[in-house]
């Protein structure tokens, strides 16, 4: 998907700082 | 029947009976239970006192303690309830419940809604949104022109703001999720349901049936 395309909530929504999963990893 | 393991045991100072949070939240009695011991690893991974400080936050998160994140920074300030700079044991389970599969999906857009409302003005406003895309571009390898960007915010923000206020205010959140769902994925932890399996070692000696 081209970025200019994308929805800016998308974009932001894929943030790493938004990725909880990582606070479960050992 | 008792438990003679919880006896005795020393609890963090805002340690919560996990009876009343799984009251109040997706989770049972049991997933409360594991969540501590997740807790317990997270507030204690660099200050050992049971409260998790940004710091730790942004260690798990990253892997690194210094990095610094906008979204991260948003994310802890919701989920520290107290603004107290630093995340209890019964504000991580409560603000966790939003991310339980389970949760009611209105608390996940109204969760959403309060992360990108920057400013906490009741309303998410087109400088804030740039302020969130920059963020992104940012913290990523993707580089966009600066007409790029204007264009990719425009284009959203004429979409989701019905009213032509020049503000997304919550009603218009809602409607613009319900049309883009996949907005709120990363509201849902499918993890939460497992979390009993990762975190096993208190569940076996839970004193509480489900």
């Amino acid at each position: 998907v081209a970025p200019v395309t994308m929805n800016a909530f998308e974009l932001i929504s894929t943030s790493q700082g938004l990725n909880l999963s990582s606070l479960f990893e050992k | 029947m008792g438990c003679f393991c919880s006896k005795g045991v020393k609890r963090t100072p805002g340690y919560e009976e996990p009876t009343v949070l799984a009251a109040e939240t997706p989770f049972t009695v049991s997933e409360v239970e594991a969540l501590y011991e997740l807790f317990k690893k997270l507030s204690s991974s660099i200050i050992d006192d049971g409260l998790i400080h940004k710091e730790e936050f942004n260690l798990a998160l990253f892997r690194n303690r210094n990095k610094r994140n906008l979204f991260a920074d948003r994310i802890f300030d919701l989920f520290d309830v107290k603004r107290n700079g630093v995340i209890e044991f019964g504000e991580f389970v409560r603000s966790l419940g939003v991310f339980h599969p389970n949760a009611p999906i209105e608390d996940k857009i109204a969760f959403a809604f309060r992360l990108y409302d920057l400013r906490n003005t009741g309303s998410i406003e087109q400088e804030e949104l740039k302020e969130m895309v920059l963020a992104l571009l940012h913290e990523s390898d993707l580089v966009l022109s600066e007409d790029v960007i204007e264009t990719i915010v425009d284009k959203t923000f004429s979409q989701a703001d019905a009213k032509g206020d020049g503000k997304i205010d919550q009603e218009e959140w809602k409607e613009f999720v319900s049309k883009n769902p996949s907005l709120i994925r990363n509201m849902t932890l499918p993890y939460l349901k497992d979390i009993t399996l990762a975190f096993p070692s208190f569940v076996l000696r839970s004193e509480v049936e489900d």
